[in-house]
């Protein structure tokens, strides 16, 4: 890469770490997971498993059209579904030591990247207002 | 700006068309707009006036948390509410002509930025998405 000054920042200092990050677990009910997504205030959060390993994410638009009826939305049945029947399998992650150029080249078609460490557990994510910050600051320098 | 050459990119050219972007007018009821929201599958979409101007933006979260009751989600309520009374009027927006390192700067805040024309009439919007290829193509060059 011609400007690898930029892409040598490491990404453990650009991530919001994984103890302020929203998140839900795959046997969540949907009530659940649909108060930590109103609540937290975004529009999608990661989905881990019991042992903080990443599954997926799950949305606010995933959870209401699961319960999308015909005349009404049935409020009723968010606590019979879980998290893992709703959300979406489909979702960016990388390691701690790989590159910004990598995260860079996931954020295009994704607002967030999940960051692992070397046995796969997730540790915090990495999002599009980060990296802007960053490229904002480099090249206005 | 010392990469000016990036700088000098076209705002018009990286745009999405106004005949591309999902929007909602002002007087609208919501559950017009939360139909728009739902059918395009964006968080939120800008909003505009009769006369093409941008006021604000509306987003599906704003929509549910307006008619969310104590028990359950008052969806008759969607027909009597219009947009103005639920939008945010804080919505980023700048002319054709300005920079790209405006719309950059922009861009660290905000998942869209609205293009006006010379007369602040709608022509376009610039998302993140874009601004992120752009960058990822000429950091790669
Ligand atoms: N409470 C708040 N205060 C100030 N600005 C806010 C905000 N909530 C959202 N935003 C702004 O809106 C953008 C899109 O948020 P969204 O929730 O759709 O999409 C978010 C959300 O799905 C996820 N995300 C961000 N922070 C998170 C966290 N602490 N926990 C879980 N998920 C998070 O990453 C996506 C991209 O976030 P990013 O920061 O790049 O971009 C954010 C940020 O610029
Ligand atoms: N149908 C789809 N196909 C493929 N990828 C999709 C998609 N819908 C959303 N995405 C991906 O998710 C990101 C966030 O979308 P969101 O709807 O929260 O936030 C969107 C939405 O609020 C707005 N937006 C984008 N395109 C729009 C359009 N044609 N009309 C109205 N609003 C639009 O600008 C925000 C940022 O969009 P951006 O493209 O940077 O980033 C998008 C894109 O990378």
């Amino acid at each position: 890469l011609k400007n690898s000054q930029i892409m040598d920042n490491e990404i453990k200092e650009l991530m919001i770490p994984e103890e302020k990050v929203a998140h839900v677990q795959l046997n969540n009910p949907l009530d659940h997971a649909l108060l930590v997504l109103i609540k937290s205030g975004y529009t999608a959060i990661p989905v881990l498993d019991q042992d903080y390993k990443v599954c997926g994410q799950i949305s606010k638009a995933q959870i209401l059209d699961s319960i999308l009826g015909i005349e009404r939305i049935e409020m009723e049945r968010l606590h019979e579904i879980k998290v893992k029947d709703v959300m979406s399998e489909k979702i960016p992650r990388m390691n701690k030591d790989e590159t910004f150029g990598k995260a860079l080249t996931l954020s295009i078609n994704h607002p967030f990247v999940c960051i692992e460490d070397d046995i796969g557990s997730f540790i915090g994510i990495l999002t599009r207002r980060s990296i802007l910050a960053l490229i904002n600051r480099y090249l206005r320098k």
